[in-house]
């Protein structure tokens, strides 16, 4: 923006010795990153993720075809990688919890894309029906119920992936989601889904900031 | 559009690297390891105004000529060295609750400069 004087500030000569305009650009580009990503600070970590576990997350993901930039007349679109925290586990069933950013449950969020991966570990040559059940808190109590249930055939040990419906803006919303894995029906030998750091169960979600709200507008 | 080196004080783009190390940001920006945000600075003279890049064809200098001496007196010193092509920043960091983010934050970087 030109100045009163009809000087533009960065045609002129800088007025700064060079290690202060040295710090004004690296405090303007921290300052444009947190706008941006709507913090209003630096995120301190309070429950830093395992390298390897990250390295798994990453390698199970495809990111987005290269060379695409983002709509222009779209909000903004963020991948998310949650992991899980392990409640109850035994050999009959697993609990996974999920707990999602506080600004991600602002209001204006769109998942477009969520889905669970798990690790699952089965004796060889066999494959085991199992169900996967959203459970939420009932409005009167602090019960879990069961609110959506997802039956999976799963033939091999190995990463699974669970497409999430409608659940998952709702838990994006609420800002936390609960899911149970069972085996179906009666089995010999029961599957076992890897916790620990290497095979630690993730929710990526594919979601929008903003889009709702312009597509209403318009 | 035009780097900026030597002497030159004509608009150009001066790269700028920020190094999230540097800053003390690694441990929450997984990647990159920094924001090229580069800026566009240097003087834009009427005759060059409204040309992005600033090198284009002789025919548009002799219009922004002429341009510049019917509206001389009128539009004085208006023009800045701007950017004139942007490209999004890629980031992939922890947010507060330790989950991690992919984004592309777009008009990040500065890619080519020129008078407005």
């Amino acid at each position: 923006t030109p100045r009163a004087d009809r000087q533009c500030p960065a045609c002129g000569e800088p007025a700064l010795d060079v290690e202060s305009h040295r710090e004004l650009l690296l405090n303007l580009a921290k300052r444009s990153i947190l706008d941006k990503l709507h913090l209003s600070q630096r995120p301190t970590l309070g429950r830093p993720v395992s390298r390897v576990a990250l390295r798994a997350a990453l390698q199970r993901l495809h990111g987005p075809p290269q060379g695409v930039l983002p709509e222009a007349d779209g909000g903004q679109e963020y991948e998310i990688i949650t992991f899980a925290e392990t409640g109850l586990c035994n050999t009959t069933q697993t609990r996974l919890d999920f707990h999602f950013s506080s600004d991600s449950s602002a209001g204006g969020l769109e998942v477009q894309q969520a889905s669970l991966m798990f690790f699952v570990q089965l004796p060889p040559n066999t494959t085991c029906p199992l169900k996967v059940r959203v459970l939420e808190l009932s409005p009167r109590d602090t019960n879990l119920t069961s609110a959506t249930q997802h039956l999976l055939e799963v033939n091999d040990s190995g990463w699974h992936q669970l497409l999430l419906g409608p659940e998952a803006q709702t838990a994006y919303s609420q800002g936390h989601l609960t899911l149970e894995l069972a085996p179906e029906g009666q089995v010999a030998w029961s599957p076992v889904i890897l916790a620990g750091a290497a095979h630690r169960p993730f929710v990526t979600a594919r979601v929008r900031v903003g889009g709702k709200h312009r597509l209403r507008r318009r | 559009g035009i780097d900026c080196q030597g002497r030159s004080r004509m608009c150009c783009r001066q790269e700028f690297f920020v190094d999230f190390r540097e800053i003390g940001w690694h441990d929450w920006i997984i990647q990159p390891e920094g924001y090229a945000m580069n800026f566009c600075t240097g003087q834009c003279p009427l005759h060059v105004a409204g040309m992005p890049g600033i090198a284009a064809s002789f025919y548009t200098s002799v219009l922004n000529l002429l341009k510049v001496n019917t509206a001389a007196g009128t539009t004085r010193g208006s023009s800045c060295c701007v950017p004139t092509i942007r490209r999004p920043l890629s980031l992939l960091y922890y947010d507060r609750d330790s989950n991690i983010v992919k984004t592309d934050i777009p008009d990040m970087v500065v890619e080519a400069c020129g008078c407005s």
